[in-house]
């Protein structure tokens, strides 16, 4: 599904130019489970944020389901992400002012997916990650965790082949930690979704079948996830 | 220091207001090291708004310092807070477009605080939390990790009494997160700063003293935590 080789990617120009990443080479098979670890700073987000199409690299080449995607245009690159991708930003993203069951909707009016069928999908999801009270809700008029949820039912709106996430459950506490994680290993294993998650707790890693860790910008192990 | 009684907050108004405290008590002495725990949703950061004069009570008694805060108005409020707290946001709520050092700065500014002094306060605290060489990137410019840790070097520029975070190592790996423990407890044992940490960690909370639990807007544990 995902292949990449030699990516790298400099932030900036001239002497104050960050290389946040030096030469990743990855692979990620369809239907895998995979974790990706390391220190603050070594690189984590910027490989994310490569791989969910919401960026360019400076070099080296990714291919997503076959298809070259480091040459794309910024709009070809928007249409790859909103049929493929479902992307958990460590920040949450979520627009103001915007209740939560519009932010789940917002995808699926891109996709031009009709309104009561949104409605209902949106509902459904909220439902999932225990904000049924909550629905109406602006980001403001929600806690830390809470506004966390919204962006994870964002990701799955469009029941999109790969879900990659970003820090998910940095905010929640271990009962709703579970209770994300269960969901994800049930689309992953049922659905067949190719799951890719940052994570700095171990105990959350162990939900992965694989764990991948970075430090200052490149690859440093990758090994099998230690059986739960 | 802090002395709490039957403290509640109400959001919104009508059939759609959400009660998120439903009646507080509790009293902190000047140098405790507390940890504030509970589920997502639960009330924690509701209150440690209050706590740091950020916004009234619906309803009750707040005395800092004793002297009675729950009546005063937004400017006296601001004038506590710039003097007797720093306040670590969950959401790390950096001026955009501004550089770390000048994040950090900031509050010293309000202080009235001589250009040199800030200056060189904002590199030695920008040191402390391992951001020698990040002082002039801009919060965009940051890993997750990064700008989270100049939330707390801001929290720590007028090294004022009381030090209060929610969840200030939420987007850290276990090393930094040791780092950032090691300076608050440096800080409470040897400054004799008092020390208020929501977290949902246990390794996070097991660097207090006691332990403060929440649930549905009300605290239904308060134990000493076992000395590590
Ligand atoms: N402005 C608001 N308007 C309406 N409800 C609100 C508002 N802010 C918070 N709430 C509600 O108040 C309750 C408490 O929120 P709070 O942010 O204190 O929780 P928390 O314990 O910090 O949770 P987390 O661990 O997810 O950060 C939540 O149920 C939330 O939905
Ligand atoms: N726009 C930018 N301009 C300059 N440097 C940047 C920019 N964005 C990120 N960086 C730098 O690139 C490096 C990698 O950042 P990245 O966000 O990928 O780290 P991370 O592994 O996700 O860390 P964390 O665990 O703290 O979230 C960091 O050192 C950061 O300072
Ligand atoms: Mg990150
Ligand atoms: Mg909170």
């Amino acid at each position: 599904l995902i292949e990449v080789k030699d990516m790298t990617k400099v932030y900036g120009e001239g002497p104050a130019s960050v290389q946040a990443l030096k030469g990743v080479s990855l692979t990620i098979r369809r239907g895998e489970f995979l974790a990706i670890m390391g220190p603050s700073g070594s690189g984590k987000s910027t490989f994310m944020h490569l791989l969910g199409c919401l960026d360019h690299p400076s070099s080296g080449s990714y291919r997503l389901a076959g298809q070259e995607v480091s040459g794309l245009t910024r709009d070809q690159l928007a249409m790859v992400r909103g049929r493929q991708i479902g992307f958990v930003f460590q920040s949450f993203n979520l627009l103001s002012r915007t209740s939560a069951r519009e932010n789940v909707e917002l995808p699926m009016l891109y996709a031009g997916v009709a309104r009561e069928a949104r409605d209902a999908r949106a509902r459904s999801i909220l439902e999932q990650v225990g904000l049924a009270e909550r629905m109406d809700h602006k980001p403001n008029e929600l806690s830390g965790g809470q506004q966390q949820r919204v962006a994870i039912a964002r990701a799955l709106a469009n029941e999109a082949p790969l879900l990659m996430a970003d820090e998910p459950t940095g905010n929640l506490d271990s009962a709703s930690s579970v209770e994300i994680m269960t969901l994800f290993q049930h689309l992953n294993r049922e659905n067949g979704i190719t799951v890719v998650v940052v994570t700095h707790a171990n105990e959350i890693a162990a939900w992965s079948g694989r764990i991948v860790t970075f430090r200052d910008g490149l690859i440093v192990d990758d090994r099998p996830a230690k059986e739960g």
